[in-house]
């Protein structure tokens, strides 16, 4: 059986409302330490993964192990109708595993709204963990989220790819669109800060736009991201959720193939 | 769908 409480305003809703126009189904799978989200999006080229200890809930228990498939677009459009200070219990039990019951509480715990959201058939994935991928990569930025949301901004101005490219001690990115060009170039600054590029080989990456912004509403809650690119490998986009937690959510983006 | 394929042949690999 599986019971998990949290309160409405948490971090782990305001991640799955960020998700949402990336995917709407997802493979979620539970133990006793806790829970992993994995999902890929409907073109097959992104895939995300959230993983959130046990310890971050209001209340945790799960005795037994289980993957489900969750729309959980329309789990989180049940809950955006609940109080702000509302608290949410999901249960899935053992006997009944065709569904998992999402009650949500009123914060003077009068009134009781419960729904039942039937499960979908999923792919289950089976990725290994991917953590120790970063330090296999030919350039990691890490930087500020605010300073990647505000990048992705701008070259939202310009409709099209970007390229993220490694040049002399930082990064470049390029978007070329019909109405222009774009170019930032983010550079490691001389005094110690926490924004950290490292270099081992030259890499550039073709990205679609649409997805950086969409990872980029997400680094929006975490101080930090990294992003870690290698030739002809997906980018990888990767950031701790919260201040003080163990929480953290992993995109990978296939690149553009060129010719 | 080339995308797609190095999505796959990257999890293929891990």
């Amino acid at each position: 059986m599986l019971e998990l409480k949290l309160v409405k305003e948490s971090l782990f809703l305001n991640v799955l409302e960020a998700i949402l126009d990336l995917v709407a189904v997802a493979s979620v799978s539970c133990s006793s330490t806790g829970l992993k989200l994995q999902a890929m999006d409907a073109k097959g080229v992104a895939f995300i993964s959230l993983l959130i200890p046990a310890k971050e809930f209001q209340f945790y228990h799960c005795d037994k192990d289980l993957s489900m498939g969750i729309a959980i677009g329309d789990m989180v459009e049940a809950i955006r109708s609940a109080d702000k200070d509302g608290t949410i219990t999901i249960k899935a039990s053992d006997e009944n595993f065709r569904n998992i019951t999402v009650s949500i509480e009123s914060p003077e715990c009068n009134e009781t709204t419960s729904f039942s959201l039937l499960l979908v058939t999923l792919k289950r994935f089976c990725i290994p963990e991917l953590q120790g991928l970063l330090k296999k990569y030919d350039a990691c930025v890490q930087m500020p989220s605010v300073d990647f949301m505000r990048i992705c901004k701008y070259l939202s101005n310009v409709d099209g790819d970007v390229d993220i490219s490694t040049i002399d001690k930082g990064i470049r990115f390029f978007a070329l669109g019909k109405c222009g060009c774009l170019n930032v170039k983010y550079m490691q600054p001389e005094k110690a800060t926490d924004i950290d590029i490292s270099v081992q080989a030259p890499v550039s990456l073709t990205l679609d736009l649409k997805y950086m912004n969409s990872f980029a509403k997400v680094s929006a809650l975490s101080n930090q991201v990294k992003l870690c690119l290698s030739k002809g490998q997906p980018l990888v986009v990767q950031c701790k959720i919260g201040q003080k937690t163990k929480s953290r959510i992993i995109y990978l983006l296939a690149p553009k193939i060129k010719g | 769908a080339s995308e797609q394929v190095l999505l796959q042949k990257f999890f293929e690999h891990m």
